[in-house]
């Protein structure tokens, strides 16, 4: 899991059973207490795996937006819930978004893109690397490091200055801090529900940078279902990604687009391995 | 599939604020004191954090649940 703390800009990302959107209430009171208001919010996530585990109120989709609807100012009108569909079994994006305004572009005039990916079934072999060897005395951050050494993650965005940090006995997160971008990866790599999720940020400007990133993060973890999910308010940096992964053995099965307001386009694709 | 096991799904909330004080010279929401972040917002997430970087521009942990 993560947090990435901006000085107008929060997100956090958490896995297992977490109650992420209990953090909306005490996060908007200390952003006050600093003078903040918030303009927007806007919520993700794919399908769990063990959806009954889920406690309330992640629950459901339906909970959830209701407890976000609840928690939010009256200021943040514009709403927008909906879940995108897939053709493959199991996999649906469902975003939550708010905004002051019904579209947002940012007043420096670059346009940045989020990109989200989520992994299932990894390459047993691969995934391997994600494990702790016991006894050989590492510790969180030095088996971390190890592993974004070994799995080539390090290299994914060259530049950038990586704090990794391994789980014990197996799992793995890390986050990559260029400049004003971040970039955040977690694994879970134990057969039967293995799972690997890879995001980062970009300028439209660069956003050939997609094509690259998506190559490497796919050499990481070979799984053989993905989906990828992009947000942006004016670019199409999606149509980018079926020409990166459909030459490594991935082929396109679906594709959902739906407006969110400020978040702008949101584009689900998911692909599947053709082996 | 195994009955039951860690659920990788992540949720993921991003909230964005305005009014940052130019008295500190955009630093907001980074002006939030660490025991706030931990014990008020993570500790309702029921994660803590493990490790932590930043640079001038934001800052970044990675949580443990």
């Amino acid at each position: 899991s993560s947090l990435f703390v901006y000085p107008t800009k929060i997100i956090i990302k958490t896995c297992g059973t977490t109650e992420l959107l209990k953090s909306v209430a005490p996060l908007l009171r200390h952003a006050s207490l600093l003078g903040l208001t918030l303009t927007s919010c806007r919520y993700s996530r794919g399908n769990f795996i063990f959806p009954a585990a889920q406690p309330f109120p992640h629950d459901t989709f339906q909970n959830e937006v209701v407890y976000l609807e609840d928690s939010l100012p009256d200021s943040l009108c514009y709403r927008k819930a909906s879940v995108m569909p897939s053709k493959t079994p199991s996999h649906s994006w469902h975003v939550f978004s708010a905004s002051t305004e019904a579209t947002s572009y940012p007043l420096n005039g670059d346009v940045m893109y989020t990109i989200e990916i989520c992994m299932t079934e990894l390459d047993r072999d691969l995934a391997r690397s994600f494990f702790q060897h016991p006894g050989d005395g590492k510790n969180g951050d030095t088996a971390g490091k190890e592993m974004t050494e070994i799995t080539g993650i390090g290299e994914i965005i060259p530049g950038a200055l990586i704090c990794d940090f391994a789980f014990d006995p197996c799992g793995y997160s890390m986050n990559g801090i260029d400049g004003d971008r971040h970039s955040t990866i977690h694994v879970t790599p134990e057969d039967g529900f293995s799972y690997a999720s890879y995001e980062c940020v970009g300028s439209v400007y660069d956003c050939d940078d997609v094509v690259r990133v998506l190559k490497r993060v796919f050499k990481v973890f070979r799984p053989a279902t993905m989906s990828v999910s992009t947000t942006c308010v004016s670019h199409d940096v999606w149509t980018l990604v079926a020409g990166a992964l459909e030459p490594l053995g991935m082929k396109c099965r679906s594709c959902a687009v739906d407006e969110f307001p400020a978040a702008g386009n949101v584009v689900y694709q998911t692909f599947t391995a053709r082996r | 599939m195994a009955l039951s096991g860690f659920e990788g799904f992540e949720k993921r909330l991003e909230l964005h604020f305005f009014g940052d004080d130019p008295k500190n010279v955009g630093l907001g929401l980074r002006l939030l004191d660490f025991e706030i972040l931990d014990e008020q917002i993570l500790q309702a997430v029921q994660c803590t954090v493990v490790s932590a970087v930043a640079n001038h521009y934001f800052d970044a942990y990675v949580l443990s649940e």
